[in-house]
């Protein structure tokens, strides 16, 4: 089981990859690298052998060569389908955010309850009624879920999606507690990033 | 320069005490914190040595002792006011979370450009014009700004913040550049969440 710390730095890897190529930079060294992406030259290196030797020697890492091997490796050279579950102010915000495409994470379903919402398009994405949710899960063949319902009915949501045969799931309400196995839930607590910046604030007087 | 992810680890090991204080377990080895906390024992316990001595050879750590030193490391044993700028899907599910000030992060006032929202207030915080940020901030002491502004504006309310006297940022619109010294400026990018998600499906197979 890698570190799910272990796994954001490749993904600040990979996008610090993307703008180098953007910029038109063919190699790097991971002494470079680690200006860019915040993270020490040993790191770097530690994390990327673990899964093959991409540096030459002396020479540094080919910025195209590697960034491509960090997007199979993410697991992002390929489409995923995916359910977002109570459309409300956060839900909203998600439907309409550019960034989840560019990674090719596809929201291909909306669901709530409010009967208000079931029916409607948001940012293009139809909202059904949760009741629909295994039908639509299932036929959509949709892999994973964002759960943005208030706190007190997400572990009902979270059980619903891992009955549709959903395996991983991003969950932005708080849930009490460990989920069967082979099933990833992933908690976003966004106080943590704050918490980044208190503690910043609090040691560089 | 402490890395991101170590801090990130803190904030973990933080909610998994508060959690055990809760149900009143009063002392924890790293072996079984770690197995709440998703990461090794040797990488909490090198963690917290970096800190000072927090446990006690054989017998492990006092959970109440242990989190209130994680309250003073985080910062998070005093409050912080915070100013929000753009006061739209995401600003508005963000002044309507529960978790910020639930570890002391106060919202103290929200800016927009848009008239219609001015004046108004959204879950008990009041919308300022964009032009009265420097005046409200330095009145208020406002001390940490979020910025939910459309991606074209980001930079420029940045520049505001730091003018107006803000050392520590979080954005969630994507920004170009690095900022001068003694200003910390977090992105949140919420597809880094869901590559935790690819990551995992496509090694689990
Ligand atoms: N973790 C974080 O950092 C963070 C940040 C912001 C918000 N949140 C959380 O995200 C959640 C959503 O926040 P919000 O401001 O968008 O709330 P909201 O009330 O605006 O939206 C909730 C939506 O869920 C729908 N809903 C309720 N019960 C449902 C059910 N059984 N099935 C389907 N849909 C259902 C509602 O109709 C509504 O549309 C909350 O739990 C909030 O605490 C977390
Ligand atoms: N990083 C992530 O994971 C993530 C997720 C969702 C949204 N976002 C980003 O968050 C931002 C906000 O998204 P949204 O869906 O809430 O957009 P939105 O259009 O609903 O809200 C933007 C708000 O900013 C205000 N605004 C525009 N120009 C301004 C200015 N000069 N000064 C003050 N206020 C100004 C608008 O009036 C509006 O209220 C976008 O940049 C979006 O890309 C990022």
């Amino acid at each position: 089981r890698i570190p799910k710390t272990t796994v954001y730095r490749l993904s600040v890897y990979y996008r610090a990859l993307s703008n180098l190529e953007e910029e038109g930079v063919d190699s790097i060294s991971s002494a470079d690298l680690s200006e860019i992406a915040g993270f020490s030259a040993a790191q770097i290196r530690k994390d990327l052998t673990y899964y093959g030797q991409f540096g030459r020697p002396g020479r540094g890492y080919v910025v195209s060569h590697l960034k491509s091997q960090l997007r199979t490796i993410l697991g992002i050279d390929r489409d995923w389908s995916v359910a977002l579950v109570g459309v409300g102010r956060l839900g909203r915000a998600l439907l309409a955010y550019k960034g989840f495409r560019k990674q090719n994470f596809i929201i291909e379903a909306a669901f709530d309850n409010d009967p208000e919402k079931v029916g409607k398009e948001f940012s293009g994405v139809r909202v059904y009624h949760q009741d629909e949710m295994d039908k639509v899960i299932r036929s959509k063949k949709i892999e994973m879920g964002i759960v943005t319902v208030p706190e007190e009915v997400a572990e009902i949501i979270v059980a619903k999606l891992i009955d549709a045969g959903i395996k991983a799931i991003l969950s932005f309400a708080h849930l009490p507690s460990i989920f069967s196995n082979g099933i990833k839930v992933n908690q976003v607590d966004l106080s943590i990033e704050m918490e980044g910046l208190s503690y910043y604030l609090t040691h560089s007087k």
